[in-house]
């Protein structure tokens, strides 16, 4: 749903965190049946990674603000998680009715897709439970520290953005603001990186243009 | 400032833009 003055002005802060704080940290039973309805069923794969990224993101954040807040690091790793589920289902629940499909198999099984879901929620939930306990160290943690911490292309971080503002009706104005901010960011700087996939779509569709057809006569 | 532009067009989803289609 696009951004309206009523939608901002209704969406708190505290209606996330009451959402986030009472949320399971496990998939709920609508994204367990997404689950099961693909060819190749994703579960397994998507709870060991988020396993395996919350071990990497807890030992990162301790580096990075500091070994007294590791706990706060697993905190917003948790609450972030609990975003990624919920986001996902309503992100499936809308590409079912855009498409008529229920079957998801190729999206639910690509590594990449669910690192960037995952990276934009708890990107979310750091910028807006703040990055540390103490006002003075957090700033380490800003973006894109977490594109770095998940050895995560920005281009692929930013495909997911606005259909992540779309499929999460409680963000409030400021979150909106500040995933803009990291897509402005990305569209500007991050994804002309030397390393960024970018250059070879560029490539691949300067391939399937083919040759000009009548180059334009070099003027005299 | 003004409101967040979504610019995916109709047949834009993470689907297709990760290849997934």
């Amino acid at each position: 749903p696009p951004q309206t003055p009523v939608r901002a002005v209704m969406n708190t802060i505290q209606q996330l965190m009451m959402i986030l704080n009472t949320a399971s940290d496990q998939p709920s039973e609508n994204l367990i049946s997404y689950f099961n309805n693909c060819t190749v069923n994703p579960k397994e794969s998507i709870l060991k990674r988020v396993e395996t990224i919350g071990c990497i993101f807890k030992e990162k954040f301790a580096e990075t603000v500091g070994q007294g807040c590791i706990e706060i690091g697993s905190q917003r790793y948790k609450l972030g998680v609990r975003l990624y589920y919920r986001v996902m289902e309503s992100m499936l629940k809308s590409e079912e009715e855009r498409l008529s499909i229920q079957n998801f198999s190729k999206l639910l099984n690509d590594n990449t897709f669910h690192t960037s879901l995952l990276a934009s929620a708890v990107e979310i939930v750091m910028a807006t439970y703040g990055r540390s306990g103490s006002q003075n160290n957090g700033a380490g943690t800003d973006f894109p520290w977490i594109l770095n911490v998940l050895d995560l292309k920005a281009f692929d971080f930013y495909k997911v953005i606005e259909s992540f503002i779309k499929a999460e009706a409680s963000l409030t104005r400021e979150m909106i603001k500040h995933l803009e901010r990291c897509e402005h960011r990305i569209m500007e700087s991050l994804a002309w990186q030397s390393d960024s996939p970018l250059f070879d779509l560029i490539k691949q569709s300067k391939e399937r243009e083919g040759p000009a057809d009548h180059p334009e006569p070099t003027s005299t | 400032a003004p409101d967040y532009h979504f610019g995916l067009e109709d047949g834009e989803g993470v689907r297709e833009l990760f290849d997934c289609d």
